[in-house]
């Protein structure tokens, strides 16, 4: 295990524990800053966020999700790329859908996915992938407008 | 071949 994977591994642990009572403000400045900064920090990172967006425990997939956000605005286009890419966005179809982990997913986890797909489609019109993605929920009947 | 590399993705699960 690579010092970038084991240090952005400590620094999500830390970002999102379900203890936090608020945000840990210089573990996630410090998640994006290496996210960034190393080679590879882009691929580990979202894979990293990819696995705690769909952790069991609600208080660590909210915060989880609320960090995937801000990387959104703070890491730059590479990392919009990497998450507009379906191998990501799988992982978030998957906590919305009742095939998948719909069904032991929170409605607050469920919704805040949503409402960052939402967000992105208007954010990053670019990454066309974002749209298709929230189409097919919506064709599938997982959003109702 | 499959050309990897760049836009190298899965495809999209379906809900």
């Amino acid at each position: 295990m690579d010092v970038v994977t084991t240090s952005l591994e400590a620094l999500i642990q830390r970002a999102t524990n379900s203890q936090n009572q608020k945000p840990d403000v210089a573990a996630i400045e410090a998640f994006c800053v290496l996210l960034t900064k190393e080679a590879e920090g882009i691929q580990i990172g979202t894979k990293l966020l990819a696995t705690h967006i769909q952790s069991l425990n609600e208080s660590e997939a909210l915060q989880a999700l609320s960090l995937l956000d801000t990387c959104m605005k703070r890491c730059g286009p590479l990392f919009h790329a990497e998450v507009g890419k379906f191998r990501f966005l799988n992982e978030m179809i998957k906590l919305v859908s009742p095939k998948y982990l719909g069904d032991r997913t929170t409605a607050s986890v469920r919704q805040k996915v949503l409402q960052l797909l939402y967000g992105w489609i208007k954010e990053y019109p670019r990454e066309l992938k974002i749209k298709e993605a929230y189409e097919m929920l919506k064709k599938q009947g997982v959003i109702e407008e | 071949p499959v050309i990897r590399g760049f836009s190298d993705d899965e495809p999209l699960v379906i809900a």
